[in-house]
């Protein structure tokens, strides 16, 4: 069964993009076949997989808006066997606009999924921070939402708005989607705070759903620079090994 | 002359509340007269201060809806001398539709300011990530732009697309508005990307618009759920003394 992943958090830099690119990278690298979709008009996952937003002739914009039917013309094979990317491009903000007349503005990218679907083992989708169309629609199109939240004050408020969000969401648009997982990012051990912010997500939404954590680490800041994800910039790194112990949790759920 | 600050970055995480917050405390305790407009419906500015987002009756969404038309009926004194606080509350969210219809939607909260201006040495305004009307309205009311920007590599893009923004307020809404500085945030000493990006940064900028740095620090991230500036909760800190040398700074531009 194809399991499709959003990753979202309404507030911002959490490391949604980080652990779009990251995971998807890692669930490549153990065989998994990955199609990562860019839904954030910033196009930082993107960027960081080495496509220049502004190259690329055909985007999820396109798609969306119905300029191009097929997926296939879109799709892009990446760096890493076994992991395709739908890129975005600054463009796409203009979608939220022009989405909100049409009917089905919501349905967008699970039909355009639905014309891929068989191909993949994971759809992992990145959301952009702003809870709008696009958002929206990401939420409509999987089955599951991760939530990558940094061990800080704030995290905790904004993870139960997203759940409120997705109680919205699961009246009548999707009533399938839940939370499946809560990854602690940027964990720096000196810090108590973090100790603080994990026992508080625990105890709150359960052990069971908090994911192993993401440790504060450099290279994982400095492999967008060079449009590599993690594994290929620094493989011997905490960061890409954080990632792999992250993707096998994820894939023994 | 007062000076109207908007801090803004399209970057989420990029250390905008706490940069509104600590800078407006910094500048109080100087004895400058200022008062912070928190502008995004998650309120983190307003919880930083130890005001609870729904105990407030009257916030700027009351003030900007007209619900509430005296502004001295919602300023908040904080628990730091000289510092007021307007608050935001979840409902702000709201404002972005209800907004949409009316004329004049834009000068809000210039209008707003226009009734207390006298009185304050300094107005901040924290911005909410996503870019919509409530981002508009402090652009459009303010006269300076600082953007605090993490060192990595998504923040160049980002105070790109800023400008481009206010290049386009610049036309017609508020020809006055622009950027009078750029905050490096969260500097780590050992990541060699935080020297390549304030290089980076100069480079483009110039160096003149290029303030003073603001270091890691756990205290800076613990503050928050003490509902207190970090000049209260440790005053002794690195968070404490860089926002006190980026307020001189700020104070002599
Ligand atoms: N574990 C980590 N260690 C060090 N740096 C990290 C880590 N995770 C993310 N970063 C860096 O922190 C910044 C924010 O992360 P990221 O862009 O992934 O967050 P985001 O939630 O996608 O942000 P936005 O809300 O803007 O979409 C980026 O520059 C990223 O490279
Ligand atoms: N210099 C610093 N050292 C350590 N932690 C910091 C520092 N600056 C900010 N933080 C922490 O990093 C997180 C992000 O910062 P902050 O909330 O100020 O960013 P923001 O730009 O306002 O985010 P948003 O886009 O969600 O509005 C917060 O938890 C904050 O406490
Ligand atoms: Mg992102
Ligand atoms: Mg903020």
């Amino acid at each position: 069964t194809d399991r499709r992943i959003v990753i979202a958090n309404r507030k911002g830099g959490s490391g949604k993009t980080t652990t779009a690119v990251n995971l998807s990278a890692a669930l490549a690298i153990s065989a998994q076949k990955v199609l990562l979709v860019d839904m954030d008009p910033q196009a930082n996952a993107t960027i960081h997989l080495g496509v220049k937003p502004d190259s690329t002739k055909s985007t999820i914009y396109e798609l969306a808006l119905g300029m191009e039917p097929n997926v296939e013309n879109v799709v892009i094979k990446t760096r890493v066997d076994r992991l395709d990317l739908i890129p975005a491009a600054p463009r796409l903000a203009g979608a939220e606009l022009e989405l909100a007349g049409l009917a089905g503005r919501e349905l967008r990218l699970r039909e355009i999924l639905a014309g891929v679907d068989k191909e993949y083992d994971y759809v992992i989708v990145d959301c952009p921070v702003s809870f709008g169309l696009l958002a929206l629609n990401a939420l409509v199109a999987c089955d599951e939402v991760m939530v990558p939240a940094q061990t800080h004050h704030f995290s905790v408020v904004a993870i139960e708005q997203l759940s409120d969000i997705i109680d919205l969401v699961n009246e009548d648009l999707n009533p399938d989607l839940r939370i499946s997982g809560i990854i602690p990012t940027m964990c720096d051990r000196r810090m108590k705070l973090t100790g603080t912010l994990i026992e508080k997500m625990e105890s709150k939404y359960g052990r069971n759903l908090v994911r192993p954590r993401i440790r504060l680490d450099a290279k994982l800041a400095e492999a967008p620079s060079r449009g590599k994800p993690i594994q290929l910039y620094a493989p011997k790194s905490n960061g890409a090994y954080d990632y792999t112990v992250l993707a096998d949790d994820v894939r023994v759920m």
